[in-house]
């Protein structure tokens, strides 16, 4: 039971299980932080304000294990293959991505190395390089259609350019080909200039 | 169609379609989905212009039309399922370009819920059919203008009078005008009203009043009551969110909420048998914003890949075509994370859904036990899912370069009708801490050698496995 943990990067049970020894730390450290101030004779609500910083943190740090958590967990559910691998390819990037923006807690908490850090990043790079040809049958499975979208980038059919100048034609202001405020302040200025 | 998006589809490893059904929960909800779609896209009702072009009094008139057509339309298609109406509503939203808080949107989402789950047999009796059929316009006002997520700190007044049977309702200072509730400016002609109550000469702290607003026959506001519109905001332009203030309002005993705590005829106040039954709506909403933060962030990503795949920029090697920039690392960075985000917070809107039933069905049975652990894990994922979901819209926005400005790519709006999301229900670092608060209390208990269970089961074995590492 005194092991130390062992961080296997290309593992998302191991990465979960990296989330939550970081979010059960952080909560250990603002415990602790608490327990300072106390030791300063502060109120237990000085104590706590004072500790506020490493509260929000352990939070941030215990939500973060839910959803990686929660992540995983899904895939458990899933029997189709094709979804399976490319659902696994994103939930190894959405943890590892945490760890690279928050490598300081992993780091501070002793849970990766410096050079285990470096692997993430080359491990980052290459799922990147794995999710290109899918990613946009990844936003397709959302189903938005163009109606609920609403937006000329997003369209499904990738005609982009033509509607985005349909779009503009659109415009109120392009009502008319010139616009009153010409009459009622521009040439009036012009003339007194 | 255009060639890149073409040859982009033909070269997926998977089939969308069974991903699509995972999303939804499965094949049927797939089915049912897309039928209701399909009625509010073919609606000539709801065909409507372009409401980006349109100034605030104008989106607004619009979004009111179009919410009353909703209303019969719900009817029409028997759609009565709070989960299906909350769908047709979020379609219809998107579909009017609406924000996600149109009108009549806190008397379907908030009003309603608030009765459901807090109103005593006999008050549902009395205000459900009305508040079903619209004679009742209702809002749910909680936030005054100089308080909000601290509701302990809410000054706005209901003291009891036994004499007459009645609450007297005050705002007693400037600072406890309500203020933001959607609907309450000129929409709603009743409210849900959270105040102090006051009875036998004691405080018992925040319970929900029914208070009438507006007269239902001429919508004149009733003696009393000052209420309006609190003017433009960032977004939500199409929305009159309102300030109210109450001077000296009087309503009847049964107007204030009894399912749980109750003021007998003399006065008598009988507690709830959980202080956080009051704030259940709110932790209703809250479960719900964690699904919009997946649905706001897989919005922006479909908006911003989609377009990375039919634009080109630039070279990567001198001399060949400009490629999609897509095929640019930088450009993988900043989206495909965000792809994934979006995924997780699908998923952890699933399971919050799963678990507000759950646990909501328990607390019907009388068992209250999960209730704190359902409103840290609301409150929490809540915050944590709008501030990422938030940032990651405006990286959207931003991979798409200078059109991801014109509100033509639906950005801008996507961002400025979900960013709120992170004030609203509970500031964000206010909900961190009360989740902190949770926390530190089971770390306690498990430094104690109590066994937890739940989500924080995993604060057991920190005592046991967590070692310095060598590097």
């Amino acid at each position: 039971s005194s092991r130390p943990t062992v961080v296997n990067v290309n593992d998302l049970a191991s990465l979960v299980d990296a989330y939550k020894l970081r979010a059960a730390k952080l909560v250990e450290m603002a415990a602790k932080s608490i327990q300072q101030e106390l030791q300063k004779r502060v109120s237990q609500e000085d104590a706590w304000n004072n500790s506020a910083i490493d509260l929000v943190r352990a939070s941030d740090a215990h939500c973060h294990y839910v959803v990686v958590k929660l992540f995983a967990a899904k895939l458990g559910e899933i029997g189709d293959t094709g979804v399976h691998s490319v659902l696994s390819t994103l939930a190894l990037l959405y943890a590892l991505q945490g760890i690279q923006q928050h490598s300081g807690d992993f780091l501070q908490t002793g849970l990766l190395s410096v050079p285990q850090l470096s692997q993430v990043s080359q491990r980052l790079k290459d799922l990147l390089a794995q999710l290109r040809p899918n990613a946009v049958a990844l936003v397709d499975a959302f189903d938005y259609r163009d109606e609920m979208l609403n937006s000329v980038l997003g369209r499904y059919d990738g005609n982009v350019y033509e509607h985005m100048f349909e779009w503009a034609r659109r415009s109120p202001l392009n009502k008319t080909e010139v616009h009153e405020s010409y009459h009622k302040y521009l040439k009036p200025l012009q003339a007194k200039l | 169609m255009n060639p890149d998006i073409t040859r982009e589809r033909e070269n997926a490893t998977f089939d969308v379609e069974k991903l699509t059904h995972i999303l939804d929960g499965d094949i049927e909800k797939t089915k049912r989905r897309r039928e209701i779609e399909s009625l509010v896209i073919s609606d000539p009702d709801f065909q409507s212009e372009d409401l980006n072009f349109l100034s605030r009094s104008e989106r607004y008139d619009a979004a009111v039309k179009k919410s009353a057509h909703m209303i019969l339309k719900l009817r029409e298609y028997g759609i009565s399922d709070p989960e299906e109406i909350y769908c047709y509503k979020r379609f219809l939203s998107q579909l009017l370009l609406l924000s996600n808080n149109p009108p009549l949107d806190l008397h379907l989402g908030m009003f309603l819920p608030t009765l459901l789950n807090q109103a005593s047999p006999e008050q549902m009796e009395t205000f459900f059919i009305p508040a079903w059929n619209l004679e009742i316009i209702g809002t749910y006002a909680q936030t005054e203008m100089g308080h909000g997520t601290h509701l302990r700190g809410l000054e706005t007044t209901a003291t009891y009078d036994p004499a007459t049977q009645e609450f007297v309702m005050n705002s007693p200072t400037i600072t406890s005008i309500k203020w933001w509730p959607g609907g309450l400016g000129k929409t709603s002609n009743h409210a849900i009203v959270l105040a102090q109550l006051h009875t036998q000469g004691k405080c018992h702290g925040l319970q929900a009043f029914i208070v009438p607003l507006r007269s239902m026959n001429t919508h004149i506001p009733l003696p009393g009551v000052v209420v309006g519109d609190i003017g433009p905001k960032f977004g939500f332009d199409e929305v009159d969110n309102g300030y109210l203030k109450l001077e000296n309002v009087r309503i009847p005993r049964d107007h204030m909420l009894m399912k749980y705590a109750k003021v007998e005829a003399d006065g008598t106040y009988v507690k709830p048998p959980s202080a956080k039954l009051t704030y259940g709506t709110m932790v209703f909403i809250r479960s719900m914003i964690v699904g919009e933060a997946g649905r706001a962030l897989a919005k922006s990503c479909t908006i911003a890949i989609r377009y990375s795949s039919v634009r080109h920029q630039s070279e990567i090697r001198p001399g060949s075509p400009e490629p999609q920039i897509m095929d640019y690392q930088t450009q993988q960075y900043k989206l495909f994370p965000l792809l994934a985000t979006a995924y997780a917070y699908k998923f952890v809107g699933q399971y919050m859904n799963q678990v507000y039933h759950r646990i909501t069905g328990d607390i019907s049975q009388g068992d209250f036990s999960e209730l704190p652990e359902l409103h840290a894990l609301s409150a929490g994922l809540k915050a944590f899912t709008t501030w990422t979901a938030s940032a990651g819209i405006e990286v959207c926005r931003m991979a798409c370069g200078g059109h991801g400005y014109s509100r033509c790519s639906a950005l801008p709006d996507i961002y400025v009708n979900f960013v709120p999301t992170c004030t609203y229900e509970g500031e964000n670092t206010v909900m961190m801490l009360q989740t902190a608060r949770f926390l530190i209390k089971s770390y306690r208990q498990a430094s104690a050698g109590h066994q937890l269970s739940g989500i924080v089961s995993y604060l057991n074995e920190s005592e046991r496995r967590l070692q310095p590492q060598s590097v």
